[in-house]
């Protein structure tokens, strides 16, 4: 029996759990899948990135989950779509062919420090847990901390804020090694990155307000993709750049890649619009994941079908 | 580890800019610890706040003397909190 696919997907669970169900998956599916450590924690966690790989030399696609500790939903919806990807490989069509044209590599806690803290410490907890000397106050928002507009509207520059954008651009270990694994890959064709919650799919910009030079294509496949997601229970999402759905934002990820020439960046915005917020119940993991998949499945559809 | 009784999340609906203005200054009131789970940027899109205890009658004064809209969208955090924990336990037994 495999033991991936005993997990408790639709459970929120402990960073170590979380590790061995990564482990689990990778000793399941171990053709296709392997485990590869991008970089440590600012207190010393490994960052797991998942590849999906059915072949070499093939371009890459990253997904991301958990940049803000307290998005619960999105570890638990990334682990999901991790053992989807790679217990679906040769039984679905679609899955089988993306992965017989793309590597995907999948990072399921991109700030282990702060989702470690959530479950000890603080829930509320939203950055990274770095110190600085002559700071009272811990932590910087790494979705700030990207070296795109990097500290200017719609990020604090105190150290206090939870939208802290740290000292300077890449200043936490976590968002250095996501940079450093994209420029070192030099392939990646897409990246996707899952927060909560709005109900949301974006696209830049967000540290300035005007389109991007792909917005038609962009904004058609984020419709295409929010149909999809809406198709399975009714869940409504808004479409749009970052700066028009909710505001202008510097320093963050998705920005970051399409300047460095990604040109599918997108990032998620999952359930719900209000009603528990960072606090969704676990009994909404399950069909999370499957809706987003759905849009998940459209965005990737189009990057396998139109390579640049 | 940091307990959140008696904390609410208040979803607030501003009218207008000037509104927002009002937000905006609210969420610069460092003394509160309001925790703003969305910014205060746009009309449309509401403003979701967690307040603690302490501060919850400051900003509903604040909110009610300047004619912003708002309703109570998690009464009372640490009993979500709990419930969460709780079904974290039990399906950790399963």
């Amino acid at each position: 029996e495999r033991n991936s696919g005993a997990f408790n997907y639709g459970a929120y669970h402990t960073l170590d759990n979380l590790y061995r169900a990564i482990d689990a998956i990778m000793l399941d599916y171990k053709s296709i899948v392997s485990k590869q450590l991008i970089g440590h924690s600012y207190e010393g966690r490994p960052l797991y990135v998942i590849k999906f790989s059915t072949g070499a030399n093939r371009p890459g696609i990253w997904i991301d989950a958990g940049i803000h500790s307290r998005e619960w939903v999105t570890q638990a919806t990334a682990l999901w779509t991790a053992h989807k990807l790679a217990a679906e490989y040769g039984k679905d069509a679609f899955v089988t062919s993306l992965l017989n044209n793309y590597d995907v590599f999948l990072l399921p806690v991109t700030n282990p420090d702060g989702y470690a803290f959530t479950h000890t410490t603080n829930r509320m907890w939203r950055k990274t847990r770095s110190i600085r000397s002559g700071s009272r106050c811990v932590g910087v928002d790494p979705n700030r901390n990207w070296n795109a507009g990097f500290g200017g509207p719609g990020a604090s520059s105190d150290p206090c804020s939870d939208s802290y954008f740290g000292p300077k651009a890449e200043s936490e270990v976590e968002v250095k090694a996501v940079a450093d694994f994209i420029r070192g890959h030099s392939n990646i064709k897409g990246f996707i990155s899952i927060h909560s919650y709005s109900q949301l799919l974006m696209f830049p910009y967000g540290y300035k307000c005007t389109k991007p030079a792909d917005f038609e294509e962009l904004n058609d496949v984020g419709n295409a993709a929010a149909m999809a997601l809406r198709s399975l229970y009714g869940t409504q999402y808004k479409v749009g750049t970052i700066c028009s759905t909710i505001y202008q934002a510097s320093g963050g990820s998705i920005d970051w890649t399409y300047d460095v020439g990604i040109k599918y960046s997108f990032a998620f915005e999952l359930r719900d619009t209000g009603r528990y917020g960072f606090l969704l119940p676990a009994n909404q993991i399950l069909p999370t994941a499957q809706e987003t998949w759905l849009g998940l499945k459209k965005i990737l559809e189009h990057i396998r079908d139109n390579p640049y | 580890e940091k307990t959140f009784i008696g904390e609410q999340v208040l979803r607030i609906k501003a009218s207008n800019g000037d509104q927002i203005v009002q937000l905006q200054d609210l969420q610069s009131l460092a003394h509160l610890q309001l925790d703003f789970w969305t910014n205060p940027s746009n009309p449309e899109i509401p403003v979701d706040v967690r307040v603690p205890f302490e501060s919850l009658q400051s900003v509903k004064i604040y909110l009610e003397s300047n004619k912003i809209d708002y309703s109570i969208m998690i009464e009372d955090l640490q009993e979500v909190i709990n419930a969460e924990k709780q079904e974290m336990i039990s399906s950790e037994r399963k």
